[in-house]
């Protein structure tokens, strides 16, 4: 997905 | 969000406020390591960078402040703290940084054909928090095997930051089976990182759940 490139995580 | 990370979280969270408890009540930093915690405080800063360019959520947003903040204070707190012992914090944490930052550059999830010269240091900045955090708590360790008198919220701090590990674990499997999430850098950090905890575990059960209440 797209959102692949953002660290989402803490 | 699953379930998993959010408990994960939770756990991490909970880790912050049994340090803090443990510094504030006890009026002692006895057994805590100021590497590890310097080395965490580092962690989160070379990490949370984002904040500054990217919105995630408010959860994330407030949740980052809070670990810096809560990580400043605590380096704060152990390295003006009088009456810290520090002759067993003797880890050589300098074997921890150079590697990590090395692999960073060379192993990290740069994309230079988009983004700024500026995103893609924080990528290698981000990627060298997950290599460092996955070493920082080996200090901490290290004190831990020494120290005969161990405060069980000391024991607890780390068992809760284990069980932080174990819980992103389970997370990434979630999230690779229903989303296709796959981040091998962190997966693999992180694997690396709960295996050291694992070593932990075996000293916790020992000393902390295998002694009786007096």
């Amino acid at each position: 997905s797209e959102n692949d490139d953002e660290h989402d995580e803490l | 969000m699953n379930i998993f990370r959010f408990v994960g979280d939770m756990s991490h969270l909970a880790s912050f406020f049994l340090l803090l408890a443990k510094l504030i009540y006890t009026k002692s930093s006895t057994g805590v390591s100021l590497k590890t915690q310097a080395l965490y405080l580092t962690v989160f800063v070379c990490r949370y960078l984002d904040l500054l360019v990217a919105f995630v959520s408010w959860y994330n947003e407030l949740m980052k402040i809070f670990f810096i903040a809560a990580s400043a204070y605590i380096v704060y707190v152990v390295a003006t703290s009088t009456r810290n012992s520090n002759a067993s914090d003797t880890y050589r944490v300098e074997f921890l940084v150079i590697p990590a930052l090395v692999l960073a550059c060379f192993v990290n999830e740069t994309h230079w054909s988009k983004g700024g010269w500026s995103l893609n240091v924080m990528e290698i900045l981000w990627a060298f928090s997950i290599y460092l955090e996955a070493v920082a708590v080996l200090p901490q360790l290290k004190m831990l095997h020494q120290l005969e008198d161990t405060t069980n919220i000391t024991m607890h701090y780390m068992a809760s930051l284990g069980i932080y590990r174990a819980f992103y674990l389970l997370n990434w499997v979630y999230r690779l089976y229903y989303e296709g999430y796959w981040h091998p850098i962190a997966v693999v950090a992180g694997i690396v990182q709960t295996l050291l905890y694992a070593d932990f575990f075996i000293l916790y059960y020992q000393s902390v759940l295998l002694r009786l209440p007096s």
